[in-house]
C-alpha cells in the first residue's frame, strides 16, 4: 500500500519531536522545579 | 493524512487511464501526471504493468521521467538533463516542490543556502516566496521561515514514494518505536503497582502508629 | 423493549412542569433537591465562559426543568456583567438582558424556563462567599426552583476535570442539620473568613451528566480534531501564574499556623475538650493536605511530559 507507506515515512520523519538544546533546557528546569516542589512538600510533611 | 486524501482519486485516475492506454499515449499521460498540480505521488502510476514496457522504446525517457518524479531530485534531473526530455514549467516547479520533501526527510533545518543551491533560486526572496506560495499553500509541508538564523524549520513534510531499500529502515524504526512504548507501559505498571504498595504500607504505618499513640495515652 | 432512551430527558413536558410549579414540593423541605443533571451543552458553555473570563469572575444563567427532587439543566447563556463578588445582585445590570433573551428563546422554542445561575471562581474554589449567598437567598425567595452553580476554571486546568459545585441556601434562620464533610478543597487565605462564615448557610447537591446520541457524536469529533491540542498542552505551563500563587498562599498559611503555634499553650496535638466535640483538623494538617494537593497536581503534569518526551522524542531514524 504505497499510500500508507507514504504516510509511514511522513510520520517517522518527525521523530523526534522536539529537539532541541533550548526545550531541553526548558524541560529539565520544569523537572528540577517540580522535584523541588515535591522535597518541599516531604519536607512540610514531615 | 490531507495531502493523501487530496491525491488519491487522482492516482486511480490515472493508473486506470495508465492501464488502458498505448505507448505514445502513455508518454502525454506522464507529461500530464507530472504536471498535475495536486499530485505528489507516483509509484502507483510506476507500478502499472503497462508502462514498464516503455523501457526499451523511443518513449522510454517518458519512463525515466516518472522514475525521476517518484525518487529524484531537481539536482538529479540537472545531471542526467541530457537523456531526460525537456521540462515544461509545471514540470519544474513540482520537481522542486519534491525536492523539497527529499530535503525535510534528511534535516529538519534547511538552511537557505542550501535550499537556493538545491533549488536554483538566486535570493532568499524568491526562495521564501517559493516556500509559501508553492509548498505551504499546497499543504506539502508545515514549517517556520526563521529569517534571522536564515533557515526554514520543517514541522512537517508529506512523505515522497519510498524506494524499497528505505524499507528496512522504516520498519526498524517503528520496531525501535514500538519497543519503547512496550517499555514506557511496562513502567507505568510497575509504578503503579509500586504506588498501590506505597500507599497500603503508610496506611498500615500509620494505623500502627496511631495504635502506639493510643497505647501510650491509655498508659499515662 | 423497557430500554430507556437516552434522548427522553430532552422532552419538555409543560403539563408536569406546571404542576409541580403549582404544589411547590421544594416550600416544605428546604433539603428538597438533592441532586443535579447538567447537560453536556450546558457544562461545555459554562465552562467555556468561565476559562474566557480569565482572572475575573463572570456569570449566566441557565435554564432547565425540574424532575422531582432533582433539577435538570438543559442549557446555559452567559450575562453580559462581571464583578460578581464585589456587590450583591450583579445580575440586577442584565435584567433586561434576561428577560430579551428568555422571550426570544421561547420563540426558538426552547422552552425551560430559567432554574439557576452560575458564576466563576477563578482559583479559589467552589463555594458561596457572603454576596454569593445573599444573592441566592434572594433568588430562592423570589424565584424557586433555583439553583446556583459555581465554576473554577483555574483549578479545572490544574486538577485536568470540571471543578464544579452545584448549591441551594437554607431559608434565613434556618437550622441544618450536621452534613457529612464534603470533599475537601483549598481556600486561599484571603477568601478563608468568607468561606468559613458562611459554609452553614448552604448545601451541596450531587452532580451528574448527561448528553444526547447527537451530543456524543459531535463530541467524538470534536476530539478527533482537537486531540492534538489537547496532548501538546500541559497544565504546568499554562497556569504557572496559579501555582505561584497557591505555593505564596501556602507560605502564608504556614507563617500564619507557625505564629498560632507560638502563642497556643498547649499546641496542636492534645485537643482541650471546651473545644468542638467532633475531631476538627489541625492547621497544620490541612497545610499538609494543601501542599500534597498542589504537589501532586505538579507531579502529574510532569508525568505526561516524561511520558510525551519518551513517546516522541527518544525515537531517531
Amino acid at each position: 500500500d504505497n499510500s500508507l507507506l507514504r504516510q509511514v515515512s511522513s510520520l517517522l520523519r518527525r521523530l523526534p519531536a522536539m529537539e532541541s538544546e533550548k526545550f531541553q533546557d526548558e524541560f529539565l528546569t520544569e523537572f528540577n522545579d517540580t522535584l523541588l516542589m515535591t522535597y518541599l512538600a516531604m519536607l512540610t510533611n514531615c | 493524512m490531507e495531502i493523501e486524501r487530496k491525491q488519491a482519486e487522482l492516482i486511480d485516475h490515472f493508473v486506470k487511464h495508465a492501464a488502458t492506454l498505448e505507448a505514445p499515449q502513455l508518454a502525454s499521460l506522464i507529461a500530464e501526471a507530472t504536471s498535475h498540480p495536486s499530485l505528489f505521488a507516483f509509484s502507483e502510476i510506476l507500478s502499472v504493468p503497462n508502462l514498464s514496457k516503455l523501457q526499451g522504446t523511443q518513449y522510454s525517457t517518458s519512463f525515466d521521467l516518472l522514475r525521476l518524479f517518484a525518487y529524484g531530485t531537481w539536482s538529479d534531473y540537472k545531471s542526467n538533463a541530457g537523456c531526460l526530455p525537456a521540462l515544461l514549467p509545471d514540470q519544474a516547479r513540482k520537481l522542486k516542490q519534491l525536492t523539497v520533501l527529499t530535503l525535510a526527510e534528511t534535516d529538519k533545518v534547511l538552511p537557505y543556502d542550501q535550499l537556493m543551491q538545491e533549488l536554483d533560486v538566486s535570493n532568499v526572496r524568491e526562495l521564501e516566496d517559493f516556500l509559501i506560495n508553492e509548498c505551504m499553500y499546497s499543504g506539502i509541508v508545515r514549517g517556520k521561515l526563521d529569517q534571522l538564523r536564515r533557515c526554514f524549520e520543517v514541522q512537517f513534510a508529506a512523505g515522497r514514494d519510498p524506494r524499497p531499500e528505505q524499507l528496512s529502515n522504516m520498519i526498524q524504526t517503528l520496531t525501535s518505536w514500538l519497543g519503547s512504548s512496550d517499555s514506557l507501559l511496562h513502567s507505568i505498571q510497575e509504578k503503579i503497582k509500586w504506588a498501590d504498595m506505597m500507599s497500603e504500607a503508610n496506611k498500615k504505618h500509620r494505623k500502627e502508629v496511631e495504635d502506639r499513640v493510643e497505647d501510650v495515652k491509655k498508659s499515662i | 423493549g423497557g430500554r430507556e432512551d437516552p434522548d427522553a430527558i430532552y422532552w419538555y413536558d409543560e403539563a408536569a412542569q406546571a404542576r409541580a410549579h403549582q404544589e411547590k414540593p421544594w416550600e416544605g423541605d428546604p433539603h428538597y433537591f438533592r441532586r443535579v443533571r447538567v447537560s453536556a451543552l450546558a457544562l461545555l458553555k459554562m465552562v467555556a465562559h468561565a476559562r474566557s473570563g480569565g482572572n475575573i469572575e463572570v456569570m449566566g444563567l441557565m435554564q432547565g426543568k425540574t424532575d422531582g427532587d432533582a433539577i435538570v439543566v438543559m442549557d446555559a447563556f452567559a450575562l453580559p456583567v462581571e464583578g460578581t463578588e464585589t456587590r450583591v445582585n450583579a445580575q440586577a445590570d442584565a435584567y433586561e438582558y434576561m428577560v430579551d433573551y428568555s422571550q426570544t428563546n421561547k420563540q426558538a422554542g426552547r422552552l425551560e424556563n430559567v432554574v439557576g445561575w452560575y458564576h466563576s471562581h477563578p482559583g479559589y474554589g467552589c463555594w458561596l462567599s457572603g454576596i454569593d449567598v445573599s444573592t441566592q437567598m434572594l433568588n430562592q425567595q423570589f424565584q424557586e426552583p433555583f439553583l446556583a452553580v459555581v465554576i473554577d476554571p483555574t483549578r479545572t486546568v490544574s486538577a485536568g476535570k470540571v471543578e464544579i459545585g452545584a448549591f441551594r441556601t437554607y431559608p434565613q434562620g434556618y437550622k441544618p442539620p450536621d452534613e457529612p464533610v464534603s470533599e475537601y478543597q483549598t481556600i486561599p487565605l484571603n477568601k478563608i473568613e468568607d468561606f468559613g462564615v458562611h459554609c452553614k448557610q448552604y448545601y451541596a447537591l450531587d452532580i451528574t451528566y448527561f448528553k444526547s446520541s447527537l451530543d456524543s457524536h459531535l463530541l467524538d469529533l470534536l476530539w478527533n480534531k482537537y486531540w492534538v491540542n489537547t496532548l501538546s498542552s500541559s497544565p504546568l505551563l499554562g497556569n504557572r501564574d496559579y501555582v505561584a500563587g497557591q505555593i505564596s498562599d501556602l507560605a502564608e498559611k504556614l507563617e500564619q499556623a507557625e505564629n498560632q503555634m507560638a502563642h497556643s499553650r498547649l499546641g496542636t496535638f492534645l485537643m482541650p475538650s471546651q473545644r468542638k466535640k467532633e475531631q476538627e483538623e489541625s492547621q497544620l494538617a490541612k497545610i499538609t493536605r494543601d501542599s500534597s494537593k498542589i504537589t501532586a497536581e505538579q507531579v502529574h503534569g510532569l508525568m505526561s511530559q516524561v511520558i510525551k518526551d519518551i513517546l516522541f522524542n527518544s525515537v531517531r531514524q
